[in-house]
């Protein structure tokens, strides 16, 4: 799944996922991606945020739309990205995904859950800063 | 040091990154840098969870779901189970700016797709073919079921309702099988 978060110049933003879902799924199964607040969310006053994983899981916590909430109150975005993984935690402590976020003023996070084979999510980063679409990841 | 504008995407799919950049460099929108950014990654499959001839599902058939989201206007467009349709986040851009829905799904997403003057076409591949061949093979492991029989363990379908398993069946999780 690719998710992407947008944000403009003047603070505007856009965010927005597409996938192939999960592999040899039921026919008519749908992930999170598509779904406003699960798969990615965006308000131009808080920030933007796009989720990864098993979207099985990850559709029934709206990660996407907690981290914007959560930046909306002032929180940074690594640690709205934090508190969205660990809220799915709680309640399925194996499940595999991430969520990248990122604030009105250019600030950006990620996070993912541990699990065995999974430490370290990659995620890309684009600002006049980098110059480049420079490669990041951050530690599970 | 935060600085604007930014491009922030999953995965190490940085011609995304750079396609999206170049949007925006080129004078677009916000949501034009998205739809341009996935739409680089749907027509480049990345890393083959994206796009088409990627993850087919127990049909073989490979499926769509994207969506788009305009942070000013809080507007959303979005597909899911869109099929025979490479270009999912520009119909889900379309759903948006098409239609006062927010969310289209199946078969009838792929005919309002190519009312729009999206083109229908295989989205299979060879890849996709065999690995959904060598899934047959393999009694088809892993599957997504559960609580049905024969046991989907073990064996292909068709299934039907079975008894509820007490604890639920270890899985392995491929990183790579996901959304």
């Amino acid at each position: 799944t690719i998710g992407m978060v947008v944000i403009g110049r003047d603070g505007q933003i856009a965010a927005g996922t597409s996938t192939n879902g999960a592999n040899y799924k039921v026919p008519g199964r749908v992930g999170d991606s598509p779904i406003a607040g699960a798969g990615s969310y965006a308000e131009s006053a808080a920030g933007g945020a796009a989720a990864t994983g098993n979207g099985d899981v990850m559709m029934r916590f709206l990660p996407s739309y907690l981290a914007v909430e959560l930046m909306r109150i002032g929180t940074e975005p690594s640690t709205a990205c934090e508190t969205a993984i660990s809220r799915i935690k709680r309640h399925n402590p194996g499940f595999f995904g991430a969520i990248i976020c990122a604030n009105s003023t250019g600030h950006y996070g990620a996070a993912c859950n541990k699990i065995p084979g999974f430490t370290r999510f990659p995620f890309v980063v684009y600002n006049s800063q980098t110059n480049t679409p420079l490669l990041q990841s951050v530690d599970c | 040091r935060a600085t604007l504008p930014l491009v922030i995407n999953t995965w190490e799919f940085q011609h995304a990154a750079d396609a999206a950049w170049r949007a925006l460099q080129a004078g677009g929108s916000v949501m034009d840098a998205v739809e341009k950014g996935c739409s680089r990654c749907e027509a480049e499959q990345c890393d083959g969870s994206v796009g088409f001839g990627g993850h087919p599902d127990e049909r073989g058939e490979t499926t769509l779901d994207a969506m788009i989201m305009n942070g000013n206007t809080m507007e959303v467009g979005a597909v899911g189970d869109l099929r025979r349709i490479k270009n999912a986040i520009s119909v889900a851009r379309a759903v948006m700016e098409h239609t006062e829905h927010t969310l289209l799904v199946g078969e009838s997403a792929s005919q309002f797709a190519e009312n729009m003057g999206f083109t229908a076409e295989d989205l299979t591949t060879n890849n996709s073919i065999s690995v959904f061949t060598q899934w047959l093979k393999d009694n088809c492991q892993p599957n997504n079921r559960k609580n049905v029989s024969p046991d989907p363990s073990k064996y292909c379908g068709p299934y039907k309702p079975g008894p509820t398993l007490k604890h639920r069946r270890r899985r392995e999780i491929d990183i790579h099988a996901h959304d």
